[in-house]
């Protein structure tokens, strides 16, 4: 579903080259839960965003479902992205002008889902993170967790086939962490292929394959055991 | 060096009223480090932001250094906190409009410190917290670890009686992590008083004594056989 070829990203400022991603190679099969660990700075959110077609690249090949994608612009990039990614940012990326409703909504919108139907899906999101009698307020009449959970509604609302989750449980209680990995075990079980950056060792050991990135490369894979 | 006596506080919109804080009585001594845990939502940030003299009360009394402090206006608490109180937000707090160099800089410039001094200061904190490199780069041009390393070398530049840590290691790998704490350990060695809000037991236990928060109220407290 996934494939990077000699992949690469350098950010350039006046002064600094920072080379983020530096010849990845990068493969993830459908229905895998793959954990990506590492240091920070070691190009761990910008892999991310580069796979969720959110950032281009500057050398190399990505092929998503079966396209090559590397040289794609803005709007066919997010044509792709429309129910088949859904995001999870490590800082949230709420936004702030929305309710929370609103916020969960917004994938449903985008890809024109009746009324009905959005309504019933944004509700059970909302249930199921246990966010629903915070639904009228703003992102910024919650707490930092709050925000989080609010961002995993949004991620997963519209069922798309690979979520891509930017440390989803670093500003969560250990119940909220476990609720967070069981709900995305279960996406996984259920099809959904998973790619989850983590600080935890715990949380990284849900996934079947683990990644270490480093200095912008991957440096170690090992299996979990569950293939 | 603080004492709070039935200390409320609660949020007000249009259909719902939340009671952040619920008649806290929280008493921290000088030169202790004092660890703050509980679920998402239960009061944490809100504690802090009302210790810090960020944000105001509702009810009940609050004395910091000898004062009682409750019924000061913005700019009397924006005095106090001058040279007394570093934060280090949960959401960092960075000014994305200042180079890194700049936002740790600000605490000296309200302290009106000479230029030469500002300038040792500022380059032993950015050092210390291995951030120099990226020093005329702005917020948005790092990763959310070094984001939150700049946020705490801000805290700290100014060396303040008291600071505030929420959540300082949410966003850090266990490196950098054990980095930060080691850094307010050896301040609170040094006569700093610590508050931190934490999810990681382990970081808890380096604190002297840890407070549970649930709904707003303190539900217990441990020592931890540091005293
Ligand atoms: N500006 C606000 N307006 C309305 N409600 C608020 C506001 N800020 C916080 N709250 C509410 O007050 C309660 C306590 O919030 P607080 O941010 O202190 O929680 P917390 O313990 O820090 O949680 P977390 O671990 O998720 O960061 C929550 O229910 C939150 O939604
Ligand atoms: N917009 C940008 N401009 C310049 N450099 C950037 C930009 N975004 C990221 N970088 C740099 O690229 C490198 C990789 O950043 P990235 O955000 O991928 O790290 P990360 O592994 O997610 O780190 P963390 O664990 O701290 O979140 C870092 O050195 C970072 O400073
Ligand atoms: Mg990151
Ligand atoms: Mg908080």
């Amino acid at each position: 579903i996934i494939q990077t070829s000699n992949l690469t990203k350098i950010y350039r400022t006046e002064e600094i080259e920072t080379t983020a991603l530096n010849n990845v190679n990068f493969k993830v099969e459908e229905g895998e839960f793959v954990s990506i660990m590492g240091p920070s700075g070691c190009g761990k959110s910008t892999l991310l965003n580069v796979v969720g077609l959110i950032d281009t690249i500057d050398n190399g090949e990505y092929s998503f479902l079966g396209k090559e994608v590397s040289k794609f612009n803005e709007r066919q990039r997010a044509n792709v992205r429309k129910g088949n990614i859904g995001f999870i940012f490590q800082s949230f990326n709420l936004i702030d002008e929305l309710t929370v409703y609103e916020n969960v909504e917004l994938p449903l919108l985008y890809l024109k889902t009746p009324a009905a139907e959005r309504k019933e899906k944004v509700n059970a999101a909302l249930e199921r993170m246990e966010i629903m009698h915070r639904r009228n307020h703003f992102p910024q009449q919650l707490s930092g967790g709050q925000q989080q959970r609010v961002a995993v509604a949004r991620a997963v609302v519209a069922n798309p086939k690979v979520i891509l989750a930017d440390e989803p449980t670093g500003n969560l209680d250990s119940k909220n962490g476990d609720e967070v990995m069981s709900i995305l075990t279960q996406l996984n079980e259920g099809g959904t292929t998973i790619i989850m950056v983590t600080h935890s060792p715990t949380y990284a050991e849900y996934g079947n394959r683990v990644v270490h990135l480093f200095d912008g490369k991957i440096v170690t894979e090992n299996l979990n055991g569950k293939f």
